[in-house]
């Protein structure tokens, strides 16, 4: 039996909304220690992986493993249905056909119930080995997603470029060029608004804007992106939640 | 030219 409760329906809604557009099917894997999910787009380039702790929930329970198969735009119009301030507890005996969704509000005695039929996804997991960066930044959210809608409007690839005290977004499309260059910054008043860089070497990557753009809708998720590169590896985006986390991985450009 | 890579090559089935 799994019964899992958000203290907040609009948690689980923004961690959906964070990764629906580029993944459909998605087995959610849950266990005793929390929920995770692992997907890949359709063209390989992106793996979105998730990671719920028990923590994040305000109660939650799990006697049995469960896997629960679904498609994430099924499971988007079930959320729309809750309020944000509701309680939402997602409730799958151990051989579900079914998930059942359940929002409550306390306030005025309103309980919605929901039922999504589950999927049998056939989908491979992949391992992530712990991988070698060679630089390590952490910013605000908002600002990266800004970044990369903005140079997105010019190009389909946008280059990052990080040397010891810089970080250089490059855009150079038809109708023109653009860059940002950001620099390191300790805001003591407001330390979200901080950029943080740890580099070891410099990296000079291109990624495809697409992508990025998917990667930017988690942003409602936390104020802060971390980011890690590296010259052989896919790029690492992650949203930290109080528990868990929800993590891009990104396979670059690379000249051919 | 840029080409695009997959995650194929840096990461391994289970």
């Amino acid at each position: 039996m799994l019964e899992a409760k958000f203290a907040e329906a609009s948690l689980f809604k923004r961690i959906i909304d964070g990764f629906k557009d580029c993944v459909s099917l998605v087995n959610f894997q849950c266990k005793e220690d929390g929920i995770i999910a692992q997907a890949v787009d359709d063209s390989r380039v992106l793996l979105v992986s998730l990671e719920i702790g028990v923590e994040a929930f305000q109660e939650y329970r799990c006697d049995h493993p469960v896997t629960l198969g679904m498609d994430l735009g099924s499971l988007s119009k079930i959320l729309r249905c809750g309020n944000n301030s509701d309680t939402l507890t997602l409730i799958a005996d151990d051989k579900p056909d079914s998930i059942l969704l359940l929002f409550e509000d306390t306030q005025r005695e309103r309980i919605a119930e929901y039922s999504l039929k589950l999927m049998d996804i056939d989908a491979d997991f992949l391992k992530i080995e712990d991988l070698q960066y060679d630089t390590t930044l952490m910013m605000p959210s908002t600002e990266f997603s800004k970044v990369v809608k903005d140079l997105s409007q010019l190009t389909d690839s946008i280059n990052i470029m990080v040397t010891k005290e810089t970080i250089k977004f490059v855009a150079e499309g038809e109708i023109g060029t653009g860059s940002v260059i950001l620099k390191p910054v300790m805001d003591m008043e407001k330390p979200a608004e901080s950029i943080k860089l740890e580099m070891d070497q410099p990296v000079d990557l291109t990624f495809g804007a697409k992508y990025l753009l998917d990667i930017v809708k988690g942003s409602a998720l936390s104020d802060r992106i971390g980011i890690r590169l590296s010259s052989e590896a896919p790029a690492l985006f992650q949203f930290d939640l109080s528990s868990g986390f929800l993590q891009f991985f990104l396979a670059p450009k690379f000249n051919d | 030219k840029f080409k695009q890579t997959s995650l194929n090559r840096f990461f391994t089935k289970t």
